[in-house]
C-alpha cells in the first residue's frame, strides 16, 4: 500500500491511497484502502492515509476515529494519530498511517517494525524514513 | 507560502537485517521522487488533491512498492488493486476496488470522484468505466515482479504445509 496526504497553500487538505492488497489474499478481498473512514479520509481538520492489516483498520474505522478525536475531543493530530495506531496494534492491526492537519502539521505513526515514509514542506527538503529513526 | 506533504510506501518493510545498502537507497529514492512530484504541485500553488495524486502516481509506477506496478498477488496468482482519493474541503471522494488494468489506480479513483455520481466502483464495472474515461491500461504482466511472485509461492507453500504464520511485515503486507 502507498499513500499521500497534503495541505496546500490555501489550507485545503486531501488524501490518496493505492494498494495491491495483501500477499496471497483471497480473490475479491478488499482491505481498508477504498473504505472511507478506515484507510483513507479527508475533512476540514485532517487528512489520513493508512497501511497495514486492513480488516482491523476497517473494523475500528481507524481514519475516522482520528478525525473524530480531533473534532469532538479537541485532541491534536499527533495525540489522536499516535493513540489510534497504538490501539490498533493492541487489537492485532499491525501497520501505520500518515496524517496532516489544516496547519500543515504531520504525524507518521506506526506500530510495527517499520514504515516506508517521507515528508516535505515549503523548504523543498525531502525527508525519508524506513525504521524508527 | 506554507504547505506540506507526507507519504507512505507501506508498512511491509523488509526486516532491517535483510535490507542491503543498495535496496535501502532504492526505497529512499522512490520515496523522494514521490515527495518531489507532490511538492512541484504545491509550490506552484496547486491543490492538495493534485499533489497527493501525483505523489501516489510516482509510488504506483515504482515496483519497490505494493501498488500499481509491483502489486502483490492474490492466492490465484492474479492482481487486484484498490485506490481512493478524498478532498477535505468538499468531502468529495472516489474509490475503485478489485481492478487490474488501469496503469494508475489512483487516477481511476479520481475519475470516479470527478466523472461519476458514485463514490466507489468495483470489479468489471469499474474497469468498463475506466475504459470509457480513456484511462491508460496495461496488460497484467506490467504489474508483475519476481519478488512478489516469490513471496506468493512461499505463502502458498506455507499454507499447503499448514505451517505456523511466522511471516514478517514485508511478506504479509507486501
Amino acid at each position: 500500500t502507498v499513500g499521500a496526504v497534503a495541505c496546500d497553500a490555501a489550507g485545503n487538505l486531501a488524501a490518496a491511497t493505492s494498494t495491491g492488497g495483501m500477499t496471497g489474499k483471497l480473490p475479491g478481498r478488499v482491505g481498508d484502502c477504498p473504505v472511507f473512514g478506515a484507510g483513507t479520509w479527508a475533512d476540514e481538520s485532517c487528512a489520513i492515509s493508512a497501511t497495514g492489516h486492513g480488516e482491523v483498520f476497517i473494523r475500528y474505522a481507524a481514519a475516522h476515529e482520528i478525525a473524530a478525536r480531533m473534532r469532538l475531543g479537541k485532541q491534536s493530530l499527533a495525540k489522536a494519530a499516535e493513540a489510534v495506531v497504538a490501539e490498533l496494534g493492541i487489537q492485532g492491526g499491525s501497520g501505520g498511517l500518515v496524517a496532516i492537519d489544516a496547519a500543515g502539521e504531520v504525524a507518521l505513526p506506526f506500530n510495527c517494525a517499520g514504515m516506508y515514509r517521507g515528508r516535505i514542506g515549503a523548504d523543498g527538503i525531502a525527508w525519508t524514513g524506513i525504521y524508527r529513526e | 507560502m506554507r504547505f506540506s506533504l507526507a507519504i507512505h510506501g507501506g508498512a511491509g518493510t523488509r526486516p532491517r537485517e535483510a535490507m542491503t545498502g543498495e535496496a535501502e537507497a532504492g526505497f529512499r529514492a522512490g520515496l523522494s521522487r514521490a515527495l518531489l512530484s507532490g511538492c512541484r504541485v504545491l509550490e506552484k500553488g496547486g491543490p492538495a488533491l493534485e499533489a497527493v495524486t501525483q505523489a501516489v502516481i510516482a509510488l504506483e509506477d515504482d515496483p519497490h512498492f505494493n501498488a500499481g506496478r509491483g502489486s502483490v498477488y492474490t492466492s490465484s496468482s492474479t492482481h487486484e488493486m484498490d485506490a481512493a482519493v478524498m478532498d477535505g474541503a468538499s468531502r468529495k471522494a472516489g474509490a475503485v476496488a478489485g481492478i487490474c488494468g488501469p496503469r494508475n489506480p489512483v487516477l481511476a479513483a479520481r475519475a470516479v470522484m470527478e466523472k461519476s455520481e458514485n463514490v466507489l466502483l468495483i470489479g468489471q464495472g469499474a474497469m468498463a468505466f475506466c475504459r470509457e474515461q480513456g484511462l491508460a491500461f496495461e496488460e497484467s504482466a506490467y504489474f508483475d515482479t519476481p519478488e512478489r511472485f516469490a513471496a506468493l509461492q512461499a505463502e502458498l507453500e506455507r499454507r499447503r504445509l499448514k505451517r505456523e504464520d511466522t511471516r514478517d511485515d514485508a511478506a504479509r503486507h507486501g
